[in-house]
């Protein structure tokens, strides 16, 4: 018996070891996966005090000093690994990518923000509404209360999110503006009414999550024409569904750049959501803007009309067809609008 | 980084989408 038990103990078992181990991993795979896409997982929402604790984190500088060092140029014989090692690690694919040489790149920060082959991206002519990134759909649908999914079952409030809105004299809303300014719209129940312009309309939303090694640039998705721009200086906390799953009002604690306007069917805006790495926003037509910046008043925004200031937004050189009038900044579905920026 | 849309669009508006789903730039999200 001791000769046995001396030969158990002595002799390694791989099949029952690769069982157990195999076994829990893909159970931890499915559960990951579970939580993050299965619609009927309920969510887990982080405490107040687990948000409050994850705000204290020093995330808008750890962004800055992540944009600093990005912001390096490395020497020639680096580039290759460094960008190399990138590639591998987030899956990117550089036969899109305008120059494939990854020699052509100074630093991270420009090959994160490195552009595409003219005709790598067509935009659909048969839909209105086109993507505006590369990237992953985390939630779409209708707003039903005023309150929009940020992934299912997790919710954050329009007006938190939007800001306050004025109604205008015409019944059309550009969310507030100095060109726009009659009576502040109070009433969240109504938020989401006074925004539309019509009762024979909805209000809809689609999230897109682009991950570190997505295309980073972003473009309309429709013929529109954009009134405001409303920055909204905040937390630099992630944004990959995980996080999205477990923070309410994550959207609307972020540092975020709302550009809203009017389509043919009345309505309509896009934001941009900064996160911990990519924490600057950029929009081309826009030369004002400035995020992630040290200056950060909590719960202020500050507005920049684009009505009847037609003269003081510049086209910027090789931005065809972006058209600035005097009634706001005219968009075509597809063109580019501007980037996020590593820091 | 994540891309928020909300626009407003008649009652018949449809996505054609899944969550989850990919996407890249230029691809049609939905129609009426």
């Amino acid at each position: 018996g001791r000769h046995t038990d001396r030969r158990v103990l002595s002799w390694p078992r791989p099949l029952p070891i690769l069982v157990v181990t195999g076994g829990g991993y893909l159970g931890y795979q499915y559960y990951k996966r579970r939580s993050h896409w299965d619609e009927r997982a309920p969510p887990s929402l982080a405490s107040s005090r687990q948000v409050a604790l994850y705000r204290s984190f020093p995330t808008r500088l750890v962004s800055r000093a992540w944009g600093r060092l990005n912001g390096l140029d490395l020497p020639t014989w680096l580039r290759k690994p460094i960008y190399s090692l990138y590639i591998w690690t987030f899956g990117v694919n550089m036969q899109e990518a305008a120059v494939e040489d990854l020699h052509h790149y100074k630093n991270l920060g420009e090959f994160f923000r490195r552009r595409l082959k003219p005709a790598v991206r067509p935009v659909c002519a048969a839909s209105c509404l086109t993507s505006p990134a590369d990237g992953r759909i985390l939630h779409f649908g209708r707003v039903k209360n005023s309150e929009v999914e940020q992934v299912k079952g997790v919710t954050y409030s329009l007006e938190n999110f939007l800001g306050p809105q004025m109604s205008c004299s015409d019944g059309k809303t550009l969310l507030s503006g100095p060109q726009v300014s009659d009576q502040t719209v109070s009433s969240t129940s109504s938020f989401r009414d006074h925004l539309m312009s019509s009762p024979a309309s909805d209000l809809f939303h689609v999230v897109v999550y682009l991950a570190p090694g997505d295309y980073h640039c972003f473009h309309s998705p429709t013929d529109w024409k954009v009134g405001l721009r409303r920055h909204f200086p905040g937390s630099l906390m992630s944004v990959n569904p995980g996080v999205a799953r477990w923070v309410k009002e994550l959207f609307c604690l972020n540092e975020r750049v709302v550009l809203s306007g009017q389509w043919q069917h009345g309505f309509f805006s896009l934001t941009a959501v900064g996160a911990t790495n990519v924490g600057s926003i950029r929009v081309y037509f826009d030369q004002e803007l400035q995020t992630n910046t040290p200056r950060y008043r909590k719960g202020s925004f500050y507005d920049h009309s684009y009505v009847s200031l037609g003269d003081q937004v510049k086209r910027p050189e090789g931005e065809e067809g972006m058209e600035s009038l005097d009634r706001g900044v005219v968009l075509q579905k597809g063109q580019p609008v501007g980037e996020f920026n590593l820091g | 980084s994540t891309i928020v849309l909300l626009f407003e669009a008649p009652k018949n508006f449809t996505f054609c989408l899944q969550p989850g789903q990919r996407i890249r730039v230029g691809e049609g999200l939905g129609s009426l």
